[in-house]
């Protein structure tokens, strides 16, 4: 997951 | 119906004024504009119904295996009132001559074959957002951790475009099928457009934005 951290943090994003 | 309420705003190319019109800045200003489309595209596949309740890790599985298709469904929707050009967005429709110029001939050609099918269909809006949700929960990625969630998203959407099928389509009892079986070539069609960008990622002639280069790497 460390590779894919945008993505991982987008998903993350409440927005 | 809900589909159709959180379909995303267009997005424009903007290209960049300062600089002249080069092969390389085309293709630049194509990987900026896939780069935005993603981060749009992320936030949309949230409001599908039961994609938020999935694992993170099922969530992200599913957009890495399907963005190309999802990206493609847009410029092929985009382009149905066209005659031979790709609306990549409403400023940057790109005809065969320049798409051959700038070394995407090849997947110019095999967009248009998707494009001739759906507009031989007369595609409408309602089956464009059912068909994008349907290529996301049917990405086929291999790291799935619950098969039977997906399974599920799969079958509410499928279900869906029956519906839908039934009570607008009732002139073709095939219909949904005929949908369905447009989903190969979408496929193929993401896959070559993502063996074109990674050659150009290798040639190393334009810059991408690392979640543009993120996804283009986490699709083998």
């Amino acid at each position: 997951k460390e590779k894919h951290k945008i993505l991982h943090r987008l998903l993350q994003d409440s927005t | 119906s809900h589909l159709l309420l959180v379909e995303p705003d267009k997005i424009f190319a903007m290209a960049d004024p300062t600089t002249s019109d080069t092969d390389d800045k085309v293709l630049t200003t194509l990987c900026d504009l896939a780069d935005r489309e993603l981060v749009v595209l992320i936030s949309w596949a949230k409001h599908i119904p039961g994609f938020s309740t999935l694992s993170l890790g099922d969530q992200m599985g599913l957009l890495q295996s399907a963005w190309m298709e999802v990206l493609i469904l847009g410029v092929v929707f985009r382009s149905l009132p066209y005659d031979e050009g790709l609306v990549y967005a409403d400023d940057l429709i790109m005809e065969r001559e320049q798409c051959r110029t700038v070394g995407l001939l090849d997947l110019y050609c095999t967009l248009l074959q998707l494009i001739a099918k759906y507009r031989k269909l007369q595609l409408d809006k309602e089956e464009f957002v059912t068909l994008k949700a349907m290529a996301l929960a049917n990405s086929d990625s291999m790291n799935i951790e619950n098969i039977e969630a997906i399974q599920n998203l799969q079958d509410i959407l499928h279900e869906a475009l029956q519906e839908y099928e039934k009570n607008r389509h009732l002139e073709d009892p095939h219909r949904g099928g005929k949908l369905l079986m447009t989903l190969p070539l979408l496929r193929q069609t993401a896959n070559k457009a993502v063996q074109c960008f990674r050659r150009i990622m290798a040639e190393g002639r334009v810059t991408m934005h690392k979640l543009f280069l993120e996804m283009l790497e986490a699709k083998v």
